[in-house]
């Protein structure tokens, strides 16, 4: 009862405290109850300790909110992403199921093969509209030995894939969404668009096969293959990396109708 | 001596500060962000018997006056007239994060309605 009290104002205390202990524990428990729905919860959430808070929407509630404007806040890498927050006033992130990510095949894992990415989305409520999706892998910056393979040894093609049907032995039917060449001299953040998938799987209630990315080191003698884009744990191992914070991440902008959009505020 | 008159404490309608602080009440494990916010909530008496924006004009307040208002009519409520929204970053039932804006949670003004 101590601990709920502040949320009611001191003249609902004493409304409160005229009850006996019982009745009050019940009134409280009601206005947690009107609280949580208001927030859109069935039940008061219990985190368990593997929950992780990414990165990145600790960076973006900062940016939306103001936060991150403030004297000597700690510096945000990415650009506040105004096209998609301007229809959403929701936006969720999702892992993916690691246990499904290797694609069966007739062999053991071969290098560059691609890798298959299953969110569960069956938190998002059925009045959130989705917008836009984006799916966000880390690549770490490889230091060259020698400073000739900087050319065009460091390239890399990331490919993006939806997949169309549930994956066979050696058989993985797929549809690019998106692509791209990086360079693997710098250490950064791509984000790829995957909405129209991920708005067939909700608002279209299409199956949700997943999605496939395949990163493939384009060099003649690819020695850096599966060493610069963080998408599965089981291919970095690196010491000190903390992979909870850089594996790939699917990030939903929704709207349920209820408010304004998550445009950015200014700090009151 | 004049007897102090101590400042009347205004009763009328108005917001008052409510810092709701999420650790205080045990939702600071699932509330990543803010950790809490000033929500302020109204509270006073509403004297007049017509809502303010119907005192504006002396006519009105002469025609009350004048009518003698119904006493059996309710007296009007301190509520709140203009809300707005902020966002909140938290962990979901199954432990996903949300970062949401939730409309109407800070009392911006409160009025007599």
């Amino acid at each position: 009862e101590s601990n709920h009290a502040s949320l009611i104002p001191e003249e609902g205390k004493k409304k409160v405290s005229g009850h006996h202990p019982g009745q009050s524990h019940e009134l409280l428990r009601d206005f947690e109850a009107t609280l949580l729905h208001m927030f859109g919860l069935q039940r008061r959430p219990r985190p368990s300790r593997s929950a992780v808070v990414p990165q990145y929407l600790l960076d973006l509630y900062r940016l939306q909110s103001g936060e991150a404007d403030e004297a000597g806040a700690q510096e945000v890498s990415f650009e506040y992403p105004e096209r998609s927050t301007s229809r959403a006033n929701t936006v969720r992130a999702f892992h993916h199921e690691e246990h499904m990510e290797q694609v069966p095949s007739d062999g053991p894992y071969t290098t560059g093969t691609p890798l298959r990415f299953l969110f569960n989305l069956s938190s998002i409520p059925e009045d959130e509209l989705l917008s836009t999706a984006e799916l966000r892998l880390y690549r770490k910056q490889i230091e060259e030995a020698s400073s000739e393979d900087a050319g065009n040894e460091g390239l890399h093609r990331i490919n993006v894939y939806e997949v169309l049907k549930p994956p066979r032995p050696g058989q993985l039917i797929t549809r690019l969404l998106d692509t791209r060449l990086v360079r693997h001299n710098t250490s950064n953040w791509e984000s790829f668009d995957v909405s129209p998938a991920v708005l067939r799987w909700t608002r279209d209630r299409l199956p949700n096969h997943g999605l496939a990315v395949e990163v493939l080191h384009l060099n003649r003698t690819p020695r850096h293959q599966d060493k610069h884009v963080r998408i599965s744990r089981s291919l970095h191992q690196a010491p000190g990396e903390d992979w909870d914070q850089l594996r790939p991440l699917l990030v939903t902008f929704g709207h349920d109708g209820k408010g304004h959009p998550l445009t950015r505020r200014t700090k009151r | 001596s004049p007897k102090q008159r101590g400042r009347k404490r205004n009763r009328n309608c108005r917001r008052h500060a409510l810092y709701v602080d999420f650790s205080e009440v045990g939702w600071n494990d699932w509330i990543v962000a803010p950790p809490g916010y000033q929500a302020y909530y109204c509270h006073g008496e509403c004297p007049f018997p017509l809502a303010d924006h119907l005192n504006s004009t002396n006519h009105a307040i002469v025609q009350t006056l004048v009518n003698s208002v119904n006493s059996n009519i309710p007296k009007a409520c301190c509520v709140p007239t203009e809300l707005s929204a902020i966002s909140m970053l938290y962990l979901d039932e199954t432990d996903r994060v949300v970062l949401k804006n939730y409309q109407e949670m800070v009392v911006e003004g409160c009025g007599c309605r």
